[in-house]
């Protein structure tokens, strides 16, 4: 029997859905937001609004380097800033019904993609470990 | 002409050389990895030792949740700790001669491996970004 792994596999079988995806709010303090990224262990997470649309990401990195003084992290400010004053708008996303080739193009350069629905809706994130995996699963057979 | 790329590169072709490479020394405080890692905007770096050995590795995650207290992050403690306390010692690794399936293969789970020589000397980093651009090259054409 000839095995095979077909390369295009729906997005949707491979992305994590977004009931088990770590987010914050857009109106958030950057202390709650490293304090959520530091609890779950991820070092990127999305940033939504109210109606679960997509805003952006944040990042410990991010966080971090806003409150970088001289020589020193100054954690003081943590409280003060909020989340859409520091988060990376441009965040990687694609539609559930695109291709894996798609997804493994935009992974060259992104940790994950946010996945959203034909409203604009955010529905889970496809992750580079999920991408690398099948395209590992793929080549082996 | 048929255009081909082939899946089987040498490690030596695609990873960062170690002096590209930002990395922390098993004996300095965690205020002091929080700092490189701020300012070279990596979630997780190398730890080596004197001799350039391979020790583990550091990340913005594994500091922050060491220094997490009840609801708070308790900043005072950066100070007094050193990485070699906090560090992953299980780091992932392969030698410089080893194969591109091997190198993707460990790249499911590892955002990169370091590369050492045969003497087990730090020489470089094998990136999730590297393997993704060739993998689809290889895919592309
Ligand atoms: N709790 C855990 N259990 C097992 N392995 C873990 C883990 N946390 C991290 N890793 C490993 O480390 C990689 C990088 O994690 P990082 O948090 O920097 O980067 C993550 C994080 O920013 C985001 N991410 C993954 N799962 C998430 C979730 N459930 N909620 C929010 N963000 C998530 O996607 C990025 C890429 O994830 P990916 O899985 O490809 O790659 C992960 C995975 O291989
Ligand atoms: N300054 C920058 N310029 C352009 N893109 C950037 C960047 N910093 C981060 N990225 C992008 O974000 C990804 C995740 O970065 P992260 O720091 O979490 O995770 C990084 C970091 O932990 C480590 N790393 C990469 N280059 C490094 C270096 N020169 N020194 C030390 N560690 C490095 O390897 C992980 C995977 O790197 P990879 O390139 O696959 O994946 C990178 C890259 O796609």
């Amino acid at each position: 029997m000839v095995k095979s792994v077909s390369l295009d596999i729906a997005i949707k079988d491979l992305m994590i859905p977004g009931n088990k995806v770590a987010i914050v709010q857009e109106g958030n303090t950057l202390e709650h937001a490293l304090l959520v990224l530091t609890k779950s262990g991820y070092s990127a997470i999305p940033v939504l609004d109210r109606e679960y649309k997509l805003k952006g990401l944040i990042s410990m990195s991010l966080i971090l380097d806003s409150i970088l003084g001289i020589e020193k992290i100054e954690y003081d400010k943590l409280g003060e800033r909020k989340v859409e004053e520091v988060m990376n708008k441009k965040v990687a996303w694609m539609k559930e019904d695109g291709s894996f080739f798609r997804g493994l193009e935009l992974s060259i350069n992104h940790p994950f993609l946010c996945i959203v629905d034909e409203d604009g809706v955010f529905v889970g994130i496809l992750t580079r470990k999920s991408i690398l995996a099948h395209v590992h699963k793929y080549l082996k057979y």
